[in-house]
């Protein structure tokens, strides 16, 4: 945009096409950009600079305060955090950056590969474990998710262990069974460990659609959702269903996946967030 | 539903010969509003609601059905044409036939690859599967275990981490050892990762595949169009495959990548297993988008 031209409705329509196109919805692009032309008219607003950043506080309003908040490990021990979401979002990789992160700032860390559903699944999550330096907890393949989510914690508590990742299957939300599944996980964790999960994420592909909204609403039920992290915004979507899931189910972002190896996440910055939502 | 909107739109028209130009343009805001809530890319949108309205205008009001069920008519229609036509099939053509499976990250490919292995085993082929993303950690793993669950021969590559090494000594051997379908898996990929998007032009060039297949999936939202265009411009997709369409999203994106690459639906998964792969049904797909 350039500074001091008087604003046209081609500058409204490029509002409404560039919330469209990052995936924000037409519901809440149509509530934004109603937003934006009433202040345009109250405030007699005529320098293109000027909507510009009425357009970024509109859209960063949508973020609540205490989305800032990042994951304080302190407040348990072993701090147990439940990775979920649907198949091939990132879940894997995301727990392996999780892991290097907090290995990284002193922390003890154990895996739990409660994939025991997908082919290699197990074998991946070793791989990153590995590589990061981490130990995982894990049995057979095709074995009781909900046992290796046990005997993880148990692992955890003897061992004195600050973080504990739990990897899931991916699973379609709409799968009433497997959604079970994961509510029966989510019950042995806490009835291993009265508190836990201390955080449940749901991993989000950065490129999905509205979808991602049904997907929020069903893992919330399900397993009690406490955060977010949105993947593969290294590419050229912009995740922005994620500003409905915030106001819809006050769900923050935690992180965000920026690449495929072990030190692509970032702490969710909003301010951030919405300056590449208009880059 | 659709339907209803409709029928709201329409029922101030009585006794008109022809469906008038306020009523159409009423009834295309809802129609505009149904396919960017199903993920249709806002431009594609613009495209097909012009393209309704063409149709449309001046369309004599038959007496058989309301206005609102001719309007709905139109749009189903006109979606279902630009999905595209019933059962095409894969082109197996070469010896052996090469089919190269490529996406973004995720969305499928190596599931797909199975599927599609079993698929052509059940059809009297032979096929090879063969691992060429070596960098997702126990990819190679992954496939080879797809394969052995499937029954389908996996193309052993020892130390092997060149990808087009790999896929040109497979189809090589595929040759001597009569298989007659190569399965060529890699590894997801950024549209905008310019070194990867090379290998997989240099791995095309080597084998020479008969079919090189985009596989999206079917949840994603408007960024379907750019990594499709991207793919097609760079290689030259010849079809499509959606997977995850046992999920409950609208699948816009199967309009968005249609319009974009103009190549046929394929296949579909349809879930987890190596059986779950269909034929694309337009008309359903239709259906689902439209909610
Ligand atoms: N570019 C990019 N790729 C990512 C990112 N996060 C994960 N990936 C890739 O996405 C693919 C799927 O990642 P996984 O970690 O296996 O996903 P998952 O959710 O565990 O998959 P399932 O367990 O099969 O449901 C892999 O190729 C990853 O390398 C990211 O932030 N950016
Ligand atoms: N429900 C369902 N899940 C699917 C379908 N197709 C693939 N999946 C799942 O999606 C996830 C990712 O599948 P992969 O085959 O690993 O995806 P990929 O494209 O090879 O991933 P990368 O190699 O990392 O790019 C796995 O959990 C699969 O089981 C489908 O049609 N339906
Ligand atoms: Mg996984
Ligand atoms: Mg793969």
């Amino acid at each position: 945009m350039t500074p001091d031209l008087p604003i046209d409705k081609h500058a409204i329509d490029g509002l409404e096409e560039g919330l469209l196109g990052a995936d924000v919805g037409a519901e809440l692009t149509m509530s934004i950009v109603g937003r934006v032309e009433g202040r345009v008219r109250d405030e007699k607003i005529t320098s293109m600079d000027r909507l510009g950043q009425v357009i970024r506080d509109e859209t960063r309003a949508l973020i609540p305060e205490r989305q800032i908040a990042t994951i304080d490990l302190s407040r348990a021990r072993p701090f147990v955090i439940l990775v979920v979401g649907v198949n091939g979002t990132g879940k894997t990789t995301t727990i392996a950056k999780l892991a290097a992160r907090w290995k990284g700032e002193g922390k003890s860390v154990l895996l739990g590969a409660a994939d025991t559903f997908r082919a290699a699944a197990i074998e991946q999550l070793q791989m990153w474990a590995d590589r990061v330096g981490v130990p995982m907890v894990k049995h057979k393949a095709g074995s009781d998710p909900a046992a290796v989510a046990h005997d993880t914690i148990t692992a955890a508590k003897s061992r004195g262990t600050d973080v504990v990742l739990i990897d899931t299957a991916g699973r379609l939300h709409n799968k009433a069974h497997l959604m079970q599944e994961l509510s029966k996980v989510r019950r042995v964790i806490e009835k291993e460990l009265p508190g836990a999960p201390h955080e449940t994420l749901l991993v989000l592909d950065g490129t999905t659609g509205q979808n991602g909204v049904n997907q929020a609403e069903a893992f919330l039920e399900a397993a009690k959702l406490t955060g977010m992290v949105v993947t593969k915004l290294d590419g050229t979507a912009k995740g922005g269903v994620i500003l409905s899931i915030m106001r819809q189910f006050d769900i923050p972002v935690k992180f965000i996946g920026v690449g495929e190896g072990a030190d692509d996440l970032i702490p969710f910055d909003p301010q951030a967030y919405v300056d590449t939502l208009f880059e | 539903n659709l339907q209803d909107k409709m029928d709201r739109v329409f029922k101030t028209l009585r006794g008109e010969a022809s469906l008038n130009e306020w009523h159409i343009d009423n009834a295309l805001k809802e129609i505009r509003v149904a396919l960017l809530e199903a993920d249709v890319n806002f431009k594609v949108v613009k495209e097909f609601t012009t393209r309704v309205r063409e149709k449309a205008v001046g369309e004599n009001v038959l007496t058989a059905f309301s206005p609102a069920q001719q309007v709905t008519k139109i749009v189903r229609d006109e979606l279902q044409t630009l999905l595209g036509g019933n059962e095409v099939g894969l082109a197996l053509v070469g010896s052996p036939a090469v089919i190269m499976m490529a996406g973004l990250q995720g969305s499928g490919k190596t599931t797909t690859s199975g599927k599609l292995a079993l698929h052509l085993k059940n059809r009297g082929k032979r096929p090879l599967l063969v691992p060429c993303d070596v960098y997702r950690p126990a990819a190679i793993e992954q496939l080879r275990i797809v394969a052995s669950n499937v029954k389908v021969p996996f193309f052993e590559i020892g130390d092997n981490r060149d990808p087009i090494d790999i896929a040109r000594k497979a189809v090589a051997d595929a040759r001597t050892l009569l298989h007659d379908v190569v399965i060529l898996d890699t590894a997801g990929r950024l549209h905008i990762d310019d070194d990867l998007m090379k290998e997989l032009d240099t791995i095309k060039r080597e084998t020479r595949p008969s079919e090189i297949l985009f596989v999206a999936d079917s949840m994603t939202g408007q960024d379907a169009v750019k990594s499709a265009k991207e793919f097609d411009d760079r290689l030259g997709v010849t079809g499509i495959v959606l997977t995850k369409l046992d999920g409950d999203a609208r699948g816009g994106a199967a309009l968005s990548i249609k319009s974009v690459v103009n190549r046929p639906i394929k296949l579909v998964g349809i879930g987890e297993k190596y059986v779950d792969l269909d034929v694309f049904h337009p008309d359903r797909m239709a259906s689902r988008i439209l909610g």
